[in-house]
């Protein structure tokens, strides 16, 4: 069926014809499984997983549309990535995060930045929540609502200079998957992104260590810590932030 | 503990590539059962309507508690799983309407519920061993044999 998929290919940079634009969406359809399936991971229960795949799918019709065959590159890779951003474009536009939160995580984040520059270091709770003239609960409680564990929350793109759309999440994650001896040849961000990791305080550290060097769940990382999920995260909520602030430097 | 982490990592390099080549298999077995569904007059237009249900996860539950860092892209190895079901699937998956298209259509629907089944049972042993070295590493950091320290 390899033969018969570059077969339609073909009959589709031809004459763009529906009919096989249908067949093409059909046999490529199980890459939004997949890809619906992962960015789903992390999200607030209120996010419809149905939604998700419809999103992936409209990303899946506009891959197959730019897709130029015979350049040499694989055409699940390029989809994959179409089909993901589609969704994370899309939950943004319907606003995913409910508004209330997304108002108060922009405070967190302003507040953030400016005691970073003030202090030279990362902000403790008790500073941030004294900044922002909130009480420690509801800072923690915001913290919580933000959750930063899912792909989308994390898509943000850094800005490092060298030219190509680097986000959080991949090189967050990278320093997930690659093997020990496979960190030698890093890349600027890596090594950018592993000088910020130790300036952030210890319990931040391993958290963020704990859930993408060792890629532990946050259940988990409570059970080593003794600590109860919801403050795991809260702690990785208010790490990302400290890193995407420095990094933003 | 480094050869514990390393152990895993290549277990986990295998399950994401084994978790893919499932999930592809999933999506297409979901399609071709749908197609079969509509055998008086298969239409491709009807199948690609009702993508999004069958594409969709039955009694899907995200908790945030139990997420971890996944990545999502193609896998190194996806290559090699996909000429395995390659194999499998001889002719045009959307059937033209005659009787030998569907039996060889509700062929085709067993053997890869077959090949889903066993890929599903490697992925399951997969977990368990890395599971199990998770859970141990997990102990080594409880008592502080283990630091993430030296991961940075
Ligand atoms: N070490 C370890 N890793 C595990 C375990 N269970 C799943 N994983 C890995 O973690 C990923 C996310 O799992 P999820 O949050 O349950 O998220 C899953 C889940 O919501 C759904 N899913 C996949 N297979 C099934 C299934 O057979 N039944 C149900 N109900 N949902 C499934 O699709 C999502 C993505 O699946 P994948 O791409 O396969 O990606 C999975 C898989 O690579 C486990 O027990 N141990
Ligand atoms: N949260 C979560 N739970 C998981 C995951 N992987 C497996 N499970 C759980 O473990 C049960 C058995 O999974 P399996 O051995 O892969 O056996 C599976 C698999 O062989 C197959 N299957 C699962 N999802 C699909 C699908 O979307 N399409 C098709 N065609 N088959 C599927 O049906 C069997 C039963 O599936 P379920 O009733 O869903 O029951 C699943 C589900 O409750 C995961 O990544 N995340």
């Amino acid at each position: 069926t390899e033969r018969e998929v570059a077969q339609l290919w073909g009959e589709y940079a031809d004459g763009r014809d529906v009919a096989v634009r249908e067949r093409l969406i059909i046999h490529y359809a199980p890459l939004v499984k997949y890809v619906a399936g992962r960015v789903a991971v992390g999200m607030p229960a209120h996010v419809e997983h149905s939604d998700l795949v419809s999103y992936g799918i409209f990303g899946l019709m506009d891959a197959i549309e730019k897709f130029e065959p015979g350049r040499g590159f694989k055409f699940e890779t390029y989809a994959v990535a179409r089909i993901r951003g589609a969704i994370i474009d899309e939950l943004r536009s319907v606003d995913w995060v409910p508004r209330s939160v997304r108002t108060r995580s922009r405070k967190v984040e302003a507040a953030m930045q400016e005691l970073e520059s003030a202090l030279k270091r990362s902000p403790t709770e008790e500073e941030l929540a004294e900044e922002l003239g909130w009480s420690l609960e509801e800072l923690q409680d915001t913290l919580a609502r933000m959750s930063m564990t899912s792909i989308a929350a994390l898509d943000e793109v850094l800005d490092v200079g060298d030219g190509d759309r680097i986000t959080l999440v991949d090189t967050l994650q990278d320093l997930t998957v690659s093997l020990p001896e496979e960190t030698l040849d890093d890349s600027e961000t890596k090594r950018l992104l592993r000088a910020t990791l130790t300036r952030l305080t210890e319990r931040e550290q391993t958290v963020l260590g704990l859930y993408y060097f060792e890629g532990m769940t946050l259940a988990q990382i409570g059970d080593v810590l003794g600590v109860t999920e919801s403050r795991i995260c809260q702690i990785h909520t208010k790490a990302v932030l400290s890193l995407r602030t420095k990094l933003g430097e | 503990t480094d050869d514990l982490r390393r152990i895993r990592s290549e277990c986990e390099a295998a399950e994401e590539g084994i978790s893919y080549a499932r999930r592809l298999l999933q999506g297409r077995l979901d399609i071709l059962r749908a197609a079969l569904d509509q055998s008086e007059h298969p239409d491709a237009g009807q199948l690609l309507a009702a993508l999004p249900a069958i594409m969709a996860d039955q009694g899907h539950v995200s908790d945030p508690a139990q997420a971890r860092s996944l990545r999502v892209r193609v896998p190194a190895d996806a290559e090699r799983y996909a000429a395995v079901i390659d194999a499998v699937i001889t002719e045009d998956e959307v059937p033209e309407g005659t009787d030998s298209d569907l039996s060889d259509l509700e062929r085709v629907v067993g053997v890869l519920t077959q090949v889903e089944h066993e890929l599903s049972a490697r992925r399951r042993a997969l977990f368990a061993r890395i599971d199990g070295l998770r859970a141990e590493l997990l102990a080594r950091y409880k008592d502080g044999r283990a630091d993430v320290r030296d991961l940075l």
